[in-house]
């Protein structure tokens, strides 16, 4: 469903001059749970949000769902991100003057979707992540992990075949990120495609693969016990 | 040099209201290194925020290094955290339209420092965290754990005797993770107090104490073999 061909991406500012991905090359079939590791700095959010469609490679082929991303013009892009992607940033980008209720709606805004249906799913996935008795507060006004976990439930509300997280449970203890990484594998086992970028080596072995990155390169690729008992 | 008794800390605002502290109370030595653990929305950052004069309690009383804060006027607060408080956010709260190195330089402004002292701290510091290549960049084109290390970076440039720290490995990976934790150690064996917020059990041992809390209250205080061996 994910096919990148040598991809590359440059950062040009002033006085700076960044060559995050040097060719990266991946595919991801339907139904796979992929994470992606490695230090700081070494192109992982880059990688995601190419994925994502949230940004563009300076050089290389993405398909997505046989579809080429080359030609897309911005409109179309969206529709696909829409559609199919939901996205947790790492830095969250919750919406300061939204109440909670209403950033987790946001992705269900373009859909022809009724009020209720609405109260209903979004209501269901701030359950699944605890955070229901919040849904009137503003982001300013929640912990740093449950503003993960907000941003986590509005990457889910609209039931999206790919799912992107970039490192979803970096503000949690252990027993809520243990509740998000159970949600994704049950979301994965009903075939959602997951991508999780993380750098706790618990949680990327919960995956069926994991891809290593490297000042911008994939440096090896490493299949988990799970994939190879054919699970 | 912390002494904090029966703290409580109320949030209130339309339609909703947080007890988020309800009765605090502890002590802090100088030179001791203490962790802060607890799940998500328990009041970690709450207590880390009033401790780093950032925030005042709604009842309780918050004496440091001896002075009552009760009666401080908003200039002498800032006073004694310029001078005596570096403090890391879980949010890093750096300034976008500034370089990493006038980031890190901001808390050297108000002292009388040269130009020649500034560059030299800056640059130790910088490179302490690895980031000293990243210099001119703003943090706009950073990844995530750049900018939490330009944030303990900044926190440290000061050389403060009250260093506190919120969820400082949240985006490293270890190497860099047990880098930073490395310099931590190392400031407080030169005599700086630290108090760390931490989800991550490997480094919350590195503290001599472990306050635990739950609901914004302490349930349980640890000392660690670390301290128990009269390190
Ligand atoms: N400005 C605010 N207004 C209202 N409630 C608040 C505000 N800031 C924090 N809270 C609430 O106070 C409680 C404690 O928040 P705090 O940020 O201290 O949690 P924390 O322990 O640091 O959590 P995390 O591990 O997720 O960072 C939470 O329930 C939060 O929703
Ligand atoms: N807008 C930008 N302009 C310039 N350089 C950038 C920009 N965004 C990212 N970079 C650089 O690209 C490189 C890769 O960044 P990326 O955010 O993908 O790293 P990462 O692997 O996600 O790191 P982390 O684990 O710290 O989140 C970094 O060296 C970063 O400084
Ligand atoms: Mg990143
Ligand atoms: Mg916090």
């Amino acid at each position: 469903v994910v096919e990148i061909k040598n991809i590359h991406k440059h950062y040009d500012g002033q006085q700076i001059e960044t060559h995050a991905l040097q060719g990266v090359s991946l595919t991801i079939n339907q139904g796979e749970f992929v994470a992606i590791t490695g230090p700081s700095g070494c192109g992982k959010s880059t990688l995601l949000s190419i994925m994502g469609l949230m940004d563009t490679a300076s050089e290389g082929d993405y398909k997505i769902s046989n579809i080429d991303t080359h030609g897309l013009k911005v409109d179309q892009r969206t529709q696909i991100r829409n559609q199919h992607i939901g996205y947790v940033f790492q830095s969250f980008n919750l919406i300061d003057h939204l109440t909670v209720f209403d950033n987790v709606a946001l992705p269900l805004e373009h859909r022809k979707t009724s009020k209720e249906e609405i109260k209903k799913r979004v209501e269901k996935v701030l359950s699944q992540v605890d955070m229901l008795h919040r849904k009137s507060y503003r982001p300013n006004q929640l912990s740093g992990g449950q503003q993960q976990r907000i941003a986590i439930a509005r990457a889910l509300v609209g039931s999206p075949d790919l799912i992107l997280v970039d490192e979803p449970t970096g503000n949690l203890d252990s027993k809520n990120g243990d509740q998000v990484m159970a949600l994704l594998e049950k979301l994965n086992s009903d075939g959602a495609t997951i991508v999780m970028v993380t750098h706790d080596s618990r949680y990327s072995r919960c995956a069926s693969r994991q891809i290593q990155l490297l000042d911008g390169k994939i440096v090896a690729q490493i299949n988990s016990e799970k994939s190879l008992q054919g699970v």
